[in-house]
């Protein structure tokens, strides 16, 4: 989801 | 995870040792703005809270300790192994004229309304912003050291190699973070001005960076 995906970049 | 993203990842690091080695070698931290490193272990601090939260790959922890670890020293060093060295009188941006609008930017515009979700947001406003401190001291003073402009440089290009990952995961993913998207583009913009500079200036002369 978004928030995982906003948070596996750096 | 694809190769724009790696190499800004490696960019990022890289600018990043180059300040602390420089530092350290020569003990000092005379052209360096305290002030934009300072901002830097904050966006780091704000962003990476959900290194208690989520686990998402050994990488990413990892680089996200690092970077923290990196940003903490850097202000130690400054502020206090090398404080006699600190040009604190040329480095006199307005920190709270970045912090106030960032603060509220983080509050109006977010994905969700939760404090972890607000500090993410923060950070990722902050980062756009974070440099100008840094430029702003070298436009007081009119010159840069040639590491200084090296270290900034591969700041600039761990960003416009981030745009390209975004461009690329939007076609391979249809991913796309657009709080990320449009703080990265502006913190770019921010870098073309250094970036022409250090084409015309510093590749093509040697040593010092000094403005017309």
């Amino acid at each position: 989801d978004r928030v995982m995906g906003g948070k596996d970049e750096l | 995870m694809n190769v724009f993203r790696l190499a800004g990842d490696v960019s990022h690091l890289v600018a990043i040792i180059i300040l602390l080695l420089k530092i350290w070698r020569s003990k000092s931290c005379a052209g360096i703005s305290g002030k934009s490193q300072v901002l830097f272990a904050l966006v780091f601090t704000t962003r990476y809270l959900d290194l208690f939260t989520v686990f998402i790959s050994v990488y990413n922890t990892v680089m996200k300790v690092v970077f923290l670890a990196l940003s903490y020293a850097t202000v130690y060093l400054i502020y206090m192994r090398f404080r006699n060295s600190y040009n604190s009188e040329n480095d006199t941006f307005r920190v709270e004229f970045l912090l106030v609008p960032v603060i509220g930017l983080s509050f109006l515009e977010n994905y969700a309304f939760t404090p972890l979700e607000i500090l993410w947001t923060f950070s990722i406003f902050l980062e756009a912003v974070a440099i100008m401190p840094q430029l702003f001291m070298i436009t007081k003073t009119g010159e840069a050291e040639s590491i200084t402009t090296h270290y900034l440089f591969f700041l600039g290009l761990y960003r416009a190699l981030y745009i390209a990952n975004w461009v690329w995961r939007y076609h391979t993913e249809s991913f796309y973070d657009l709080i990320a998207i449009v703080s990265g583009v502006v913190q770019t913009i921010f870098f073309c001005d250094f970036f022409y500079l250090y084409f015309t200036r510093v590749l093509r002369g040697r040593g010092k960076m000094t403005l017309p």
